[in-house]
């Protein structure tokens, strides 16, 4: 089973095309695997990423580099999708 | 799984397997036998078959209204919503005005679990799976954006040729036994007159087109309705949404659900997203999945009312 320990949601928060425009080139970086639950689109959208733990600094880094705000919209991954798991079995209890 | 006597037993402020919902639907079927069918409309690329539910008062092949639900599997709310929503027209016909006049002249369709392999997987191996689970010659990547497989601007810009990719949009148009099972069923029955495809999550009410900037020949009636539909859907808890073309509200993505409906001949087309409280993306809690339904009730009732009223 697929399990995302560390991973983290990051809600972004873009004030112009240009910022908008560093996102869709993060987007290119496959190697990062990075999976955009919210692309990239507008500056009064966020964009929310999910970003595995091997690539938490790398996406960091690239992000304060070009003064991009972001915040931690889920801090661990797993742990949702636990809690999730968790309520489901009790419900059905 | 689940013992379930009826479907008033069932727990619909709780998400539910591909097993359970299947139980579901045969027990609404046998209750409500006279107004309730299940139709297979075709099999999924690991086997498993396809169904819709019907709901209908007689009549062949009536003007009819479809809903679909989970084309992207890990959208989960929306599965559930699907199943409230199905459960609330099968309780209100014969009780609600409304319902019950649409229900005797038009059907309804409304395919719960639009993408069950890739349902199954997130609920056995990958919570986070979007794709079907067809394999790609070639690649090690498994799966197909189900939502960029259409003949509409297939193959065009927004949409990935990558296998490994979250939009890859499949080696050709209609690949997807996911797609092609419904591309079928809508061209044999010739009398869709709204199509309405729901995913979540970031509150947006589309229309067609997603693939190109040229507007929809019936652009402006489908953004009024738009927002007489979002305006519904506030009502209950406030709710906001956005509203416009898919290319100009979100970005351009071609081989899309409704901008084929909508080349079709269904201009009543609409994608919803649904809700998102900003803190849990596609894994939002259990408990807001009966207000996400009742909410997108009301837009849906907005879209089948002007339907029902604008013949064509």
């Amino acid at each position: 089973q697929k399990i995302f320990v560390g991973d983290q949601v990051l809600r972004i928060a873009t004030k112009d095309v240009e910022q908008i425009t560093l996102l869709k080139d993060l987007e290119e970086l496959e190697h990062l695997e990075l999976d955009f639950w919210k692309g990239p689109t507008h500056p009064d959208f966020p964009t929310d990423v999910h970003v595995p733990f091997a690539s938490l600094q790398a996406v960091k880094v690239f992000l304060e580099s070009n003064n991009i705000q972001y915040s931690i919209m889920i801090e661990n991954l797993q742990s949702i999708v636990e809690e999730e798991k968790i309520q489901i079995s009790r419900s059905r209890s | 799984t689940e013992q379930m006597r009826n479907t008033n037993s069932f727990n619909y402020a709780s998400y539910h397997t591909l097993d359970e919902i299947y139980s579901w639907m045969d027990m609404l079927v046998s209750e409500q036998s006279n107004l309730v069918s299940k139709i297979h409309i075709g099999s999924t690329f690991e086997n498993r078959p396809i169904y819709i539910l019907k709901f209908s008062t007689g009549g062949t092949k009536r003007p009819a209204i479809w809903i679909d639900t989970g084309i992207h599997s890990r959208e989960w709310v929306t599965q559930a919503s699907g199943i409230w929503m199905a459960k609330k027209i099968a309780t209100d016909y014969g009780k609600d005005a409304f319902i019950t006049s649409i229900l005797n002249e038009m059907d309804i369709f409304i395919e719960i679990v639009t993408n069950p392999d890739g349902f199954y997987f997130t609920h056995t191996k990958n919570r986070m799976w979007r794709k079907t689970r067809s394999t790609n010659s070639g690649s090690s990547c498994v799966g197909v954006d189900p939502n960029r497989n259409w003949d509409a601007g297939f193959g065009g810009a927004g949409a990935s040729s990558n296998p490994c990719s979250e939009t890859y949009r499949g080696p050709r148009a209609n690949s997807e036994s996911e797609v092609k099972s419904i591309v079928d069923f809508v061209k044999s029955h010739g009398n869709f007159k709204a199509f309405i495809s729901i995913h979540s999550y970031s509150q947006m009410l589309l229309y067609p087109y997603g693939y190109t900037k040229t507007p929809a020949a019936d652009q402006q009636e489908l953004d009024n309705l738009a927002k007489k539909a979002i305006d519904a859907l506030s009502t209950l808890y406030g709710t906001s949404y956005r509203y416009g073309s898919i290319i100009n509200t979100i970005y351009q993505a071609s081989g899309g659900t409704i901008d084929w409906t909508y080349n079709q001949g269904i201009k009543y087309s609409y994608t919803f997203e649904l809700r998102d409280t900003g803190r849990y993306g596609f894994i939002l809690p259990a408990n807001q999945i009966i207000p996400t339904a009742q909410e997108t009730w009301l837009a849906i009732k907005t879209i089948m009312e002007h339907t029902y009223n604008n013949p064509y």
